[in-house]
């Protein structure tokens, strides 16, 4: 089964620069 | 393909320490200024934008989510001691949009928009359902409570004679009916012993403020009250350095720059605890 071309397995998963992390809960 | 015009500013991370640092000093310069309600600790950041700054520096533009603490906004205890007001004791949440200049390493506010906003009744409900929620501080049982509790702090008290300075926060507590109520006081010129007329009493020169806490319980032909006070020692005021003339900082409206601002290092910490009284 061919690997879909173009989608990196996860490895070159890049976090978007915002919002950044919670730090203690969401309201 | 040509490379398409360049912004006029960049935009780092929000979890990136140049902007870490920034949101830092921001929420610093928040409680440094904050005269009413609580001290409140960075969440999150929403949002980064850097601008070059003619001729030197460059200002981060920043959207930050700030909570409560349970630290009233006079109370010298260092921010790091500061519990964050938790879902169920209805939090509250701020949203503020800040300009930082950072020229030479050093961090200065611009400009602060600050507004917040307490969580929902659903959301408190979800977490604990039987819990109190905030009623409106000049909610009557809320005002008595507060006058009633003073009243005896004062009365059990023999040194100064206190006087409200706000009252911060107020709940109306179904089971067992009852008023839980935070305040700030502030020391007068008066006695306790020697008061004719509250009226006139003037807040001491070098202020001395106290943050108090109780609960005021209806009972069968009567009422009783608890109240816990924590005086905190006179300050050395020292005035905060300002962002350089050139720049006033433009405070948000919530901001009252009348006063001096402690500064940091000169905090001494809560001397007097009082209470509770029946």
């Amino acid at each position: 089964k061919g690997a879909q071309p173009g989608i990196a397995g996860g490895a070159g998963l890049v976090p978007p620069p915002c919002p950044g992390r919670i730090r203690h809960f969401k309201i | 393909v040509p490379a398409g015009p360049r912004l006029p500013y960049r935009e780092p991370a929000c979890d990136d320490l140049e902007t870490e640092q920034a949101a830092l000093a921001a929420v610093d310069y928040i409680n440094q200024n904050l005269r009413h309600g609580y001290k409140h600790t960075l969440n999150q950041i929403d949002k980064v934008r850097v601008w070059q700054r003619r001729p030197f520096g460059e200002v981060y533009h920043l959207e930050l989510d700030t909570l409560e603490t349970q630290c009233h906004a006079r109370d010298p205890t260092p921010l790091a001691n500061c519990s964050v007001r938790q879902v169920f004791q209805h939090a509250v949440e701020g949203d503020c949009e800040m300009h930082v200049l950072k020229q030479d390493d050093r961090l200065s506010v611009l400009f602060a928009k600050c507004d917040s906003t307490p969580d929902s009744r659903e959301d408190v409900r979800k977490v604990c359902p039987q819990c109190p929620l905030m009623a409106p501080l000049n909610d009557t049982k809320v005002v008595h409570a507060a006058d009633a509790a003073l009243a005896a702090f004062n009365a059990q008290n023999n040194g100064s004679y206190f006087k409200l300075l706000e009252i911060s926060r107020g709940q109306l507590v179904p089971l067992p009916a009852s008023t839980y109520v935070e305040f700030a006081v502030a020391a007068t010129d008066c006695v306790t012993t020697g008061v004719t007329d509250p009226a006139n009493c003037k807040l001491l020169a070098e202020k001395q403020y106290g943050f108090c806490k109780a609960t005021l319980t209806e009972k069968l032909g009567g009422e009783e009250v608890a109240v816990t006070c924590t005086i905190f020692q006179t300050q050395p005021v020292a005035l905060q350095p300002q962002p350089d003339a050139a720049n006033p900082a433009s405070p948000p409206p919530a901001l009252d720059q009348a006063a001096p601002v402690p500064s940091a290092a000169g905090l001494a910490a809560a001397a007097l605890v009082v209470g509770p009284k029946v």
